[in-house]
């Protein structure tokens, strides 16, 4: 009963990052098997679990390129349970190449994954903040879609952009592919427009918008700067236990559980 | 004596859109002809600006396609002097068919910027979070750029793969091309990321970095909802005196006055 969720938003610094190390690392505390694949040449998610670019070892350029399996991309992270699948800037001319690939670019990925996804219980995909051809093939592989919002006003603009991009590949390469939810980010309670945008996200979207929410909490940007995932870096933060909250909740709407 | 200057950083949500409006809709009120073209799809800078996207005036993606003079493509602002190159979501398209156009696919803004320019005293570009076709095109048609850098941890990571690209780009298609700065951006004085990244960028540019720092003010975030700059919606906010003491920096560092 693999699953492989996208967590995607071409809106930039939303939270996509923060949410899918953090996410993929409770899932992992809750003993299940989980594979974080770092679609994004900013290679954030990979630093963010320790990984060092000068490790040498195998990256999702490697593994987009069809020498190695999905296993062999894989490397091991500060988490027991947790395994990466690391990016570097090579990534970056993936996209360009993908592009220039014609018939079948946006199945590449799909192609990787599908054979090799029982080895794990979840892979979380971290995307890019644009609607190119990496977030094509995300969307294109995964299961369904996370969507970080910010609580800001330009968060809400892009979301109708989004959903039309998922529907475009629901129709065309994924026919099963559907929305995870939206998470909203970045919130703080005492700030109007915070409160505002999440009215206007429930409105909208009353069953897909998770209940958990996400507060802004500076321990989870400092978390990065030490390679490590906030519930290692520091459990006892708002930051980890509204983390902790959320893979709750994403385990019970997936499994019932 | 005009000037072109993108607004870029391939990291997300770090102020680009917030600086190149607010410091567009300054230099205007500074007297400066100024025009500000929206060259990411997302269309945040031209709803910052109160475009309307049923307003039916031409786009980016308009003049890119190269039937329309920048002069009739651009549409009044809520600011005298201020006008903007407003984009939407068909500018998306540009990116594919950009790549795909093959030799000459650089310098397409370029050559439709240099013969109008003098129209204006200021063209400023902002610039969408990737390194792709999009930007690699305002950095062909810029004379400079300006970095904006929020102050946390991962906006520190992407700078180096910037700077590679701005030198690629000086060594190829645009040989007077030169970093304008870096500013920070978001910054909480309070919060000891801030004042880190901050004492990092500084160390490492000494010359480059402003003076001006941008601090996080909600002021800022509200604006966008009401399609207005921050002089025109609260210019006694924190986040409107920075950016006026921002353009005012700019043009002594331009102009020496
Ligand atoms: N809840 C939060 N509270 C405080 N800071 C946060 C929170 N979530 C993310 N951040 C910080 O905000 C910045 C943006 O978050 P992040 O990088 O995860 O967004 P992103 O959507 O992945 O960005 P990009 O579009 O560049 O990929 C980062 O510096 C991160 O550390
Ligand atoms: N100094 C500031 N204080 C508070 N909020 C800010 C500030 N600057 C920007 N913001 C808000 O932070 C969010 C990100 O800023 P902005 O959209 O300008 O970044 P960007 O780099 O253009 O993002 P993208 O990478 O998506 O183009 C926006 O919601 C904006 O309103
Ligand atoms: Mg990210
Ligand atoms: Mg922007």
């Amino acid at each position: 009963m693999s699953r492989i969720v996208a967590i995607a938003n071409q809106k930039g610094g939303v939270g996509k990052t923060t949410t899918a190390i953090n996410l993929a690392a409770c899932l992992a505390a809750m003993n299940y098997r989980t594979l974080l694949i770092d679609l994004d040449p900013q290679g954030n998610a990979s630093t963010g679990v320790g990984w060092r670019r000068d490790s040498g070892t195998p990256t999702t350029y490697d593994l987009l390129g069809g020498e190695l399996s999905l296993d062999a991309a894989a490397s091991p992270t500060v988490v027991d349970l947790l395994s990466v699948v690391p990016a570097n800037t090579d990534l970056a001319g993936a996209e360009v190449e993908l592009v220039e690939y014609g018939d079948g670019r946006e199945i590449i990925l799909r192609d990787l994954l599908r054979p090799a996804m029982n080895a794990w219980d979840y892979i979380i995909i971290d995307c890019p903040p644009s609607l190119g051809m990496l977030t094509i093939n995300a969307f294109t592989a995964s299961d369904s879609i996370l969507i970080p919002v910010q609580a800001e006003y330009y968060a809400l603009e892009g979301l109708a952009r989004l959903l039309d991009t998922i529907n475009l590949v629901k129709r065309s390469t994924n026919r099963s592919l559907r929305i995870e939810g939206l998470v909203l980010t970045m919130h703080d309670a005492r700030n109007n427009l915070s409160r505002q945008v999440e009215a206007e996200v429930r409105e909208h979207f009353p069953q897909a918008t998770y209940t958990t929410v996400i507060p802004r909490n500076v321990r989870l940007s400092e978390a990065p700067s030490f390679g490590e995932p906030i519930i290692t870096y520091d459990v006892t933060s708002r930051g980890a236990r509204s983390y902790i909250d959320l893979a709750r909740e994403f385990v019970v709407r997936d499994r019932g559980e």
